[in-house]
Formats: structure tokens, sequence, C-alpha cells
């Protein structure tokens, strides 16, 4: 059951105290972590349930909570896997998306099933050595909604079965 | 002796060879061009002195001296370009580093820096800042924002309802930056959005500076009883800053619209495997 309820008491707690870095002794700023962290796991199922049913469709979802930093272990690991981007915006939205990757190539295709241009770049030396590589695509939102996008791995194997298919005859 | 430079079809961002700085940016839509030099510094933070015992803590900004130290004076410099996305990825020393970065059609640069843990072996607290340095006539002023509703004006060592003695020139000049802070010369607008609420300041004409990090090693006596310090090797941060170029007369609506988008910002959910495309509006 989703619910959004202990997020929003979590968030009414830290306000109320001006959870500012330092304005707290280490122990009680543990406390608001705890409460946070306590109150975004019902809130994944609350938007996981949302896109669902938006969607028609019952996914295990992920959410990549260490984005900032990187770290997503679902795309970095999956041969194959979908991303769900919702424009909470009133207006179309482009964006570049960033996804933490393992070196390769990437098939990325758009909701009408068109590839769309990607590439993987190299993280700063400076960034963990386990998290060198992210893969960027550009893509696009309507206004108040989403887009699911697909992204494959090629291996050896499909990405010459890939690239016949690409430069075959159109009518084909 | 090459020109390292970064670009799209709207902005090119050049950059020192000799020193790895940023040292220009280019609205090439707008035909503007600013030479900008920006680095990261720290203030060092106040213990206590013979004007006064108050420390710099988590809640009062003190610094001891009032120019601040460069982390570094010249950064390692590496560019990476694609078809995508241009970057300039910038290493300052071991625990300060930034990624410049373009996207193809982008109409703003991105600075991602990554900053600590903050060294504090030496005894010194740090308060570490990003100082946009430009020829900018700003005459003392410069603008930051209430929540992204009201910009207000502020001018420096000026209260508007009061006759204000300034006895702490650079903490009594910082103000809350919650999305955005901007000067001006009256043609051109140099603004700045941040990704997260910071303390900010324009300390000398055309300059511009953001805290992004701070360690310290003194509670400042209000209340908490503890310092602005982490135990283990401490805490770094990742943070992005987006830097717009405009005309005066364009840069409200660059960086209104912009900072619609870094508030609201998409949100991803992954799914492993395949699954039906979707585009909901």
């Amino acid at each position: 059951v989703g619910d959004s309820t202990p997020l929003k008491e979590a968030m009414a707690v830290l306000q109320h105290h001006d959870a500012v870095t330092g304005t707290s002794r280490q122990h009680v700023a543990n406390d608001y972590a705890r409460q946070l962290a306590v109150g975004w796991g019902p809130c994944e199922v609350l938007l996981s349930n949302a896109l669902a049913r938006l969607s028609g469709s019952k996914q295990n979802f992920s959410f990549c909570r260490e984005l900032n930093i990187s770290i997503c272990p679902l795309s970095r690991k999956s041969a194959r896997f979908q991303v769900t981007i919702y424009n909470p915006l009133g207006r179309k939205v482009d964006w570049i998306v960033r996804l933490p990757v393992s070196q390769g190539i990437f098939l990325v295709k758009d909701p009408n099933g068109k590839t769309v241009p990607s590439n993987v770049v190299m993280l700063p030396s400076s960034y963990s050595k386990e998290y060198q590589w992210e893969l960027l695509f550009s893509a696009s939102m309507p206004a108040l909604g989403f887009s699911i996008y697909s992204v494959a791995r090629m291996t050896g194997r499909n990405l010459q079965a890939h690239k016949m298919q690409s430069s075959s005859p159109k009518s084909n | 002796s090459h020109v390292l430079a970064i670009e799209n079809e709207h902005l090119r961002a050049t950059f020192d060879p000799d020193t790895g700085l940023l040292m220009r940016i280019e609205n090439m839509d707008q035909n503007l061009s600013l030479p900008v030099n920006q680095g990261f510094f720290w203030y060092t933070a106040n213990t206590g002195d013979a004007e006064s015992d108050q420390a710099s803590g988590a809640y009062i900004f003190r610094p001891t001296w009032y120019q601040p130290q460069p982390v570094s004076r010249w950064a390692q410099i590496h560019l990476v370009k694609t078809a995508l996305v241009q970057e300039a990825h910038q290493n300052f020393s071991a625990w300060c580093s930034q990624v410049v970065r373009l996207y193809q059609g982008q109409r703003h640069l991105e600075l991602e820096w990554t900053v600590g843990p903050i060294p504090v072996e030496d005894g010194w607290g740090k308060e570490v800042i990003s100082r946009f340095k430009t020829g900018l006539k700003t005459k003392g002023q410069f603008y930051t924002d209430s929540n992204g509703r009201e910009i207000l004006k502020r001018r420096r060592d000026y209260r508007p309802t009061w006759r204000l003695n300034q006895t702490e020139p650079v903490a009594g000049n910082y103000y809350p930056v919650n999305t955005r802070i901007y000067i001006t010369d009256g043609n051109m607008q140099l603004t700045v959005l941040t990704d997260r609420s910071q303390g900010g300041s324009s300390l000398k004409d055309g300059s511009l500076e953001l805290m992004v990090h701070r360690r310290l090693l003194v509670d400042d006596g209000r209340g908490v009883g503890e310092a602005l310090m982490e135990s283990g090797t401490g805490e770094w941060v990742r943070g992005r800053h987006l830097v717009l170029l405009d005309s005066v007369k364009e840069a409200a609506a660059s960086h209104r619209l912009l900072a619609e988008k870094v508030v609201l910002a998409p949100q991803l959910v992954l799914a492993q495997g395949d699954g039906a495309l979707y585009h909901a509006p």
C-alpha cells in the first residue's frame, strides 16, 4: 500500500525544526535522516502504483536514490531496462538523461520505437573507479505526463544484427 | 598554447590553457562575450579574536580574513567531446573538482562541482566558495531571490531601512540564495542558478560568489553545542550551478524558464526488462 503521509510528516518535522546542516546535534540529524528514509519508502510504492495504473501495466519499478552520485545498480547491471520519465511541468520538456552504466554500447528507443542518439561518457578520474561510465540520451516529455524509453546493451551478436537492420532498405 | 573550449550552437566557454580555469563565456545568439574567471576559494573560519569571541559555526559565518585562499591557482583540465555533450573536467585538488558541461541545444553552462571531504588537519575550519570574477561594472549591487519569487536588489554595505555600521565586510554582505543570484551592468547579466539554498554575495564589483561547503572545528555557541564537523573522514558534496549570460532584456525570461525546469525537474523511474513504450500526456 502506497502512502505519502509519513514523508509529509517527516518533512513537516524537519521544516518546523529548521533542520539545516549543523543546526542540530548529530544524533538528532541522524533521526531526521531516518524519518525521511522511512517516509520515502511508502512514497515509492505510491508512485509505482500511480505509474502502473496510468500505463496499464504493472512493473517492478526501481528508484535511483543515488543517481546524483552516479550510482544506480539497475542501469549498471541490466542488459535491458525501461526508463520512465515523468515531467511535472505544465509544458513539454526536452531533457538529457544521464544514467550510470558499465562500459559498452547501448541502443535507446523512444516511445515510438525510434532509435535516439546516445553516448557513453567517462566520468572524471576523481570519481569512484567503479562508477566510471554514464549513458546519455535526449528525452522528450509531454506536459504533466511521462514517456517511457527503452535501453538495451548491445552485445557482439545483436550489434551486428542492428547494423544490418539499419543498413537494409527501408521497404524491408 | 592552443585554445581550450567547449561549445554548442548557442554558447561557448573558453578555458585558459595555462591555468585550466574558465576564462570566457560567449552567448553566440545574442553576440555577447564576457571574460569570466571562475575558481574555488576558502575562508578561514574564525574561532574568536580580539574584536569578538564569536566563532564561525552552523548559524554564524565569520571568516578570520577578508581575502579567501584559492583551493588551487590552476586546475588539471581534460576535455570530453561527444555529439550530445561537451565537457571540461577540472581537478583543483584532491578534494575539489568540477565538470563544466554544455549539452547540445542547451542555452546555459552547467558547472557540476564536487567538494570534500574538506581537510582540517591544519587546524583551520574552512568555508569553501565558488567565485566568478568578471569586469562588469555593477556599482556595488547584486540580486538574490526569495524562494524564486521576489528578487531583491542587494547593495554592498547598505541596508535600506537603517544606517549600517558594517563590522563584518564579508559575512555582513552575504545573503540567502534560494534559487538564483545575478549581477548586471545594465546591458549584460550573469545569472547563476543553484540546485539548493546557499549563501551568496558580490563583495567586489563584477564578482559573484556562492558558498558550497563548510567544515568547522568550533561551536558557535548558539545552542547546538557541537561544531559543524562530521565524524570520520567528512562529507563530500556534489551540486550544480547553472550559468546564464544574457542581455538584460532577455535575462528574466531565460532564468525564470530554466529555474522552473530545475525546480520541477523530470523524475526517473526504472524497470528491468522489456515492456510497452509509452508516451502519456
